[in-house]
């Protein structure tokens, strides 16, 4: 995946038998994002693989003043990247 | 370690803690 600056892995085990799973997300590299930002803090947030989209919690997540708004498509993308993975893996025979 | 919650206006709640230090940079 596209090296954003931005890391998001599972803050929970995945044991595919919810559709809500639980993110966390964390500044990397922080040259990468234009807008300024929190040092060593992650957000931990819920993501529903059925109702939301990593566009809406990006949103939202700028909303509430965790990144400047031109780094929106970034913590879109980052996300986004990191429920793909989580997706294919849960459709491996072997992957749950 | 302290935590901050934030529940946006839609409901969504953001847990902020700090990173570990072992998860930073790591390649």
């Amino acid at each position: 995946a596209e090296d954003t600056g931005l890391r998001v892995e599972l803050a929970e085990e995945d044991d595919c038998s919810n559709s809500s799973l639980a993110l966390r997300l964390w500044v990397e590299d922080p040259k990468k994002l234009k807008g300024k930002h929190k040092d060593n803090e992650a957000i931990e947030f819920s993501f529903n693989l059925e109702t939301d989209t990593p566009e809406e919690v990006a949103y939202e997540m700028v909303k509430s003043g965790f990144f400047h708004e031109s780094d929106s498509k970034a913590v879109a993308k980052s996300i986004r990247d990191r429920v793909s993975l989580i997706k294919k893996t849960r459709e491996k025979p072997a992957g749950c | 370690s302290s935590l901050t919650q934030v529940v946006h206006s839609a409901g969504r709640r953001f847990i902020v803690s700090p990173v570990p230090e072992s998860r930073l940079r790591e390649s």
